[in-house]
């Protein structure tokens, strides 16, 4: 499943 | 997180503190647009909702909190606080016009159609293009305060920095997110004409203004 990379990022 | 990642953080983080700060000590807001300072707080309470359910790291929670805090401090100063200095006149650029397509835009383009995906979405879309009521302020106006164009170049430089994040992350983690970054490109170009501007003038010590 390819997370959002806005998740771990602001 | 990589160095261009954490400057980008503080870079974002030293762009809303020159923001409150100027408004607190001169007691004033007058060049600033409320509009989009709004948009900056629905940016970051949509995209911050996993505060709720999902937990990344400390550093990450307390930026998120910093970040929200500040953003829901600056509107409260511009339109209850300090609000007789609020320069609504000028400040008339139609918000909805932004809101309602990037709404619309976050509900046909995401990559998982569930609420919190839609919403994150939008913040990211949002983010892109809620700066424009205040270059669109200046633009009318012809100028801006000295210490409103460093809140600007630390607002761009943040995203000029995320982008070589995403570079460096794209080559060495191979991970990369296609929406954040095409808004992230957008968002960096709403910036590069301010950028010429504030290196042309601003750094040579002289006020930002344009040609009439």
């Amino acid at each position: 499943e390819q997370e959002s990379a806005g998740k771990d990022e602001l | 997180m990589n160095i261009f990642r954490l400057a980008g953080d503080l870079s974002h983080l030293a762009a809303i503190i020159v923001l409150l700060l100027k408004i607190w000590k001169t007691r004033s807001c007058a060049g600033i647009s409320g509009k989009s300072q709004i948009l900056f707080a629905l940016v970051f309470t949509t995209r911050y909702l996993d505060l709720f359910t999902n937990f990344i790291s400390p550093y990450n929670t307390v930026m998120k909190m910093i970040y929200l805090g500040c953003a829901y401090a600056t509107v409260y100063l511009i339109y209850m606080k300090f609000k007789a200095t609020y320069d609504g006149n000028h400040d008339t650029f139609r918000a909805e016009f932004l809101v309602v397509p990037v709404g619309g835009l976050a509900f046909l383009v995401n990559h998982e159609f569930s609420p919190l995906e839609i919403l994150w979405t939008f913040s990211i879309y949002l983010e892109s293009v809620a700066i424009l009521p205040q270059l669109f302020m200046i633009s009318k106006t012809g100028e801006a305060e000295t210490i409103t164009t460093h809140y600007l170049f630390a607002l761009g430089m943040y995203r000029a920095l995320y982008l070589i994040n995403w570079i460096w992350r794209y080559y060495f983690e191979n991970f990369f997110d296609l929406i954040a970054i095409v808004a992230g490109c957008v968002q960096t170009i709403l910036y590069c004409d301010f950028f010429y501007l504030y290196i042309t003038k601003v750094l040579q010590g002289k006020k930002l203004s344009l040609p009439a």
